[in-house]
């Protein structure tokens, strides 16, 4: 069962995680418009700038993250918000979007003039997150987790920080039990999907470099 | 332009609360 205290921390979370999205307009443009190589760029650019904005908001809204030291929280922010958009997009691609609209989103992604060999480790990671079948409580607690890594590169007070990620996986593991009961690996997958995350990551250095060449 | 910005900017930025609503 879940304490009292873990129900307050889960409705924070999510409704934190709820609250701060990419601007709807932004998502819209992204479906509706017409597009060349350059806009495709500078949208895209323009969308990954207005994750990171929307990313530190919900940061600021786990408990106990602005009483961290100020550099231990921007090299935290810094270290995750790849896998945090990556976790955001695949959150996209999971739900049933209108006929058409999953395509046109894959379609903006992969005229992009990133290299065949970044995209492909990508969708196959938007779909072992879709077949997971995660809630909206799983999906703001992993990204939760993600952020909360207390082995980012510059991270100085790492306990600091381990404190804040221990009883979020706690509830975690327990949301798992509660919501899959005849899944007892879930919990287990869903921490195996963060290590592919740290895959993508690695890799997008790369990626950013190959896009800028092409 | 927010292109011309890195990583860290942005979210020194973001977390001083200069973020455009």
């Amino acid at each position: 069962e879940l304490s009292q205290d873990q129900q307050a921390l889960i409705s924070y979370v999510v409704d934190a995680h709820n609250k701060h999205r990419i601007p709807q307009d932004m998502a819209r443009k992204l479906l509706q418009e017409q597009f060349n190589a350059e806009e495709n760029f500078l949208l895209l650019t323009e969308m990954a700038t207005s994750h990171v904005q929307v990313l530190v908001e919900f940061t600021k809204n786990i408990p106990g993250f602005q009483s961290l030291d100020h550099e231990d929280q921007i090299a935290l922010l810094k270290g995750s918000a790849v896998e945090a958009m990556f976790l955001r997009s695949a959150q996209v691609f999971s739900k049933k979007l209108p006929n058409g609209h999953t395509e046109v989103l894959e379609d903006r992604i992969r005229q992009s003039g990133i290299s065949e060999e970044f995209i492909t480790p990508m969708f196959n990671f938007y779909k072992s997150i879709g077949e997971l079948q995660m809630m909206q409580e799983e999906h703001a607690l992993l990204t939760a987790i993600t952020i909360l890594s207390p082995d980012r590169p510059y991270v100085k007070d790492q306990e600091a920080v381990e404190r804040l990620q221990e009883p979020m996986l706690e509830v975690l593991r327990k949301v798992c039990k509660l919501q899959h009961p005849h899944e007892p690996q879930h919990f287990a997958r869903l921490l195996g999907r963060l290590t592919e995350l740290r895959t993508l990551n690695h890799h997008h250095a790369e990626v950013l470099e190959s896009w800028r060449m092409s | 332009p927010a292109s011309n910005l890195g990583l860290e900017d942005i979210i020194r930025k973001a977390l001083m609360g200069n973020m455009e609503e």
